[in-house]
């Protein structure tokens, strides 16, 4: 019975659409620690508002994995700086892709501290918020940070070790620091980079260097901006080193009524580990080695260097995983022969293998695992197995990447 | 490269753990 249970989740088909409710504490637990909420969930105050179809989101996920294949293929260890002034226009140089980030927290700026809602992506390093003047601002739910109002605000000078370490920086007129972040679908956020009181939780972080962006579009939202959790000099990860011990960690909830967090600096119980690994040319990524994945307590018949190859970069702000066309063929045949029961449905987007459940009450997926090295073993949750958009349409929540190597 | 996305980090309690150069994984977080 034990072998059986291991091979399979049985799955309540009302536990896989979204709950109409949401229970969340007011207060976090800790100091440091956030609640995380997903942006299109229940838990957000932004579920009604900001709610894009399931191909969108999937559209927007191909588009931020585009620009990592890109940044991957054309990596270099640094960008020239744009110079000049602060809305002059910059040539968006990375092809079409946007990062866009599914989970969200609240912290706070300035003193006395006003809080915003921001996605939190490990694949970014600078934070930034939308902030007064604001000569080309998205909406936004809360009013724009006003470093004005903040009696701890101060700017950084353009000739700082602080500006230069910007992937992008500029000066102004008055030699204050220029900031330039840019996506790929002409989404980007120009601004001053200052400095000010950031409050995280109930910790207060002071003299945090982010991004007061005044010249901000694209598909963000109705977020306040972003908190970068990146490897880089600039990430919030770097900053508080001190504080911190560069040490965070998250969970991320399924899309049910349930919360998350997002704590610095310190670990949590019960984990296991396997090593990091860096990427000189890709210095915001997090990497560890993907060496096999089970379906159904089997390991798929896949060569090691399958996932060697390329390299296993793990993401927060992507959505659907990647695997490499051989290992994703492997995975999705295995799991076809587990699902033969359910009627197929059509794709939806980048998902190509989907069922229809509408006359189920539950459902049978396989148990699938990642295996890390040192045989961490990371056996995936039911709803990061599944991604259902309706009953008529549950898919497997993996997709290929355009070939082997990529 | 192979990414691992976050639909398939649900409910994983992921530390990063950066001085150590390590990453941990414990199942059946956000309870």
């Amino acid at each position: 019975a034990r072998e059986l249970a291991e091979e399979h989740h049985v799955i309540d088909v009302k536990s896989l659409l979204p709950s109409s409710f949401c229970s969340m504490p007011d207060k976090s637990m800790s100091s440091s620690r956030l609640n995380v909420v997903h942006r299109h969930g229940q838990c957000s105050s932004r579920a009604r508002q900001d709610k894009p179809s399931h191909v969108e989101l999937l559209r927007q996920d191909q588009a931020r994995v585009d620009y990592i294949h890109f940044q991957a293929a054309n990596a270099t260890t640094r960008l020239n700086p744009f110079g000049g002034s602060l809305f002059a226009g910059v040539p968006v140089s990375l092809g079409k892709a946007l990062r866009t980030s599914n989970y969200i927290i609240i912290i706070g700026f300035g003193t006395p501290t006003k809080s915003f809602s921001v996605a939190f992506d490990t694949g970014t390093d600078i934070t930034w918020t939308q902030c007064v003047p604001c000569s080309n601002c998205y909406t936004q739910k809360d009013p724009f940070y006003d470093p004005t109002q903040s009696s701890t605000f101060t700017d950084i000078s353009c000739n700082s070790e602080y500006c230069i370490d910007l992937k992008k920086f500029g000066c102004s007129s008055t030699s204050t620091c220029l900031y330039h972040q840019e996506y790929d679908d002409n989404s980007y956020s120009n601004g001053s980079f200052i400095q000010d009181t950031l409050t995280f939780s109930s910790d207060t972080i002071h003299n945090f260097r982010f991004g007061c962006g005044h010249n901000n579009s694209g598909l963000f939202g109705q977020t306040d901006g972003l908190l970068g959790l990146g490897r880089g000099d600039v990430s919030i990860i770097s900053q508080t080193s001190q504080l911190y011990g560069k040490i965070f960690s998250y969970c991320l909830p399924s899309e049910t009524n349930t919360i998350g967090y997002l704590e610095l600096g310190s670990s949590v119980p019960d984990v296991k580990y396997t090593p990091m690994l860096t990427n000189p040319s890709l210095p915001t990524f997090y990497f560890l080695k993907l060496i096999a994945i089970s379906v159904a307590g089997a390991r798929l018949a896949l060569s090691p260097t399958i996932f060697s190859g390329p390299g296993t970069m793990l993401d927060s702000g992507t959505v659907i995983s990647r695997l490499p066309p051989t290992a994703y063929s492997a995975l999705r045949d295995a799991f076809k022969q587990y699902m033969t029961k359910y009627p197929m449905a059509p794709p939806l987007s980048i998902l190509d293998t989907c069922y229809n459940i509408t006359n189920y009450e539950t459902v049978y997926v396989p148990s699938i695992a990642l295996i890390f090295d040192d045989e961490v073993t990371a056996t995936l949750d039911f709803s990061g197995i599944v991604y259902t958009s309706r009953k008529s349409r549950m898919c497997l929540a993996f997709a290929k990447n355009d070939d082997d190597s990529e | 490269v192979v990414i691992i996305g976050n639909v398939q980090q649900r409910r994983f309690n992921i530390v990063y753990d950066v001085g150590n150069l390590r990453i941990g994984f414990g199942a059946n977080g956000c309870s």
